[in-house]
């Protein structure tokens, strides 16, 4: 699953998400990514996030929405990504997992679920203070 | 330190964060870089998690979902379970623009994409189908089923629910796999 959330120069904001799902599902399922304030979310009023994983259980947290709310409480972005990974932890502690975040000043953040096996997300940024998209790495919690 | 415009994508998908950059260097819209730059995934069939070519379903299907959102006017389009279209975020794009719907899902999804333009064609490839007949190899592990006759964690299906299923529940079951059979 791609999770992406792009602010532009004024700071607004679109996100969204492209998936197959998941491999060997039973016909007809459908995860988190297209639904809104799961898979992805925008407010150019807050900000914008992303999720990827396990969508079975993700999309029941909303986790996108969560985000961008505590993003408009003033949550710094890396914060809000690692609040909303803590609220699925406390009830799937072994979920797969990770979620993007950015405010509408181009602050950004990201965060995922240590289970053995995935201790790092890696996720891409591209902004005028990088002379490239750079792949960057957080460990996860 | 910030600064603006900022494009965030998850996981090492570098060609997709490139392309949502180009699209906003271009003067296109936020909208436009989510668009193309989950487009360039679909296209790539990043790390197979993406696009056409992936992930088969136990029918050996593959299926897509995606969804697109403008944070100015809080407008989402989606598609969910799309089948034989593999453009799934530019049909999602294509909810927005031309319905006042949010979510579109499974084969009529498709049809209303063929009606957008959208060209109908088979999502399957070699490697999706070594993927689905491996798995078949494998007694259908894992699989996603529970509290099921028989045991969803040794064999295949098709799986039934324990307690005895009454004579008309069995002939539904019957008639609708035989109408799903059929389908294609």
């Amino acid at each position: 699953t791609i999770g992406m959330v792009v602010v532009g120069g004024s700071g607004t904001i679109a996100s969204g998400t492209s998936t197959n799902g998941a491999v060997h599902k039973i016909p007809g399922r459908v995860g988190d990514s297209p639904i809104a304030g799961a898979g992805a979310y925008a407010d150019s009023t807050a900000g914008g996030a992303a999720a990827t994983g396990d969508g079975d259980i993700m999309m029941r947290f909303l986790p996108s929405y969560q985000a961008v709310e505590y993003m408009r409480m003033g949550t710094d972005p890396a914060v809000a990504c690692q609040r909303v990974i803590s609220r699925i932890q406390k009830y799937a502690p072994r979920f797969f997992g990770a979620v993007i975040c950015a405010n509408t000043t181009g602050s950004y953040g990201a965060a995922c679920n240590k289970i053995p096996g995935f201790t790092q997300f890696h996720f891409m940024v591209s902004s005028p203070l990088l002379s490239q998209p750079t792949e960057q790495v957080v460990d996860c919690i | 330190a910030t600064a603006l415009p900022l494009v965030i994508n998850t996981w090492a998908f570098r060609k997709a964060a490139e392309t949502a950059w180009k699209v906003l260097q271009l003067g296109g819209s936020e909208l436009d870089a989510v668009e193309r730059g989950c487009s360039q995934c679909e296209i790539d069939q990043c790390d197979g998690s993406v696009g056409y070519g992936g992930s088969p379903d136990e029918s050996g299907e593959t299926t897509l979902d995606a969804m697109i959102m403008d944070g100015n006017t809080m407008e989402v389009g989606a598609v969910a379970d799309l089948r034989r279209v593999k453009n799934a975020i530019g049909v999602a794009r294509k909810v927005i623009e031309y319905t006042k719907h949010t979510l579109l899902v499974g084969e009529s999804a498709s049809m209303f994409a063929v009606r957008m333009g959208f060209p109908y064609e088979d999502l399957t490839t070699p490697k999706s189908l070594s993927i689905y007949s491996k798995w078949l190899n494998q007694s259908c592990q894992p699989n996603y089923w529970k509290n099921v006759v028989p045991d969803s964690s040794k064999s295949c299906g098709p799986y039934k629910r324990p307690e005895k299923v009454s004579y008309k529940e069995e002939q539904t079951i019957k008639d609708l796999q035989r109408r799903v059979q059929n389908h294609d």
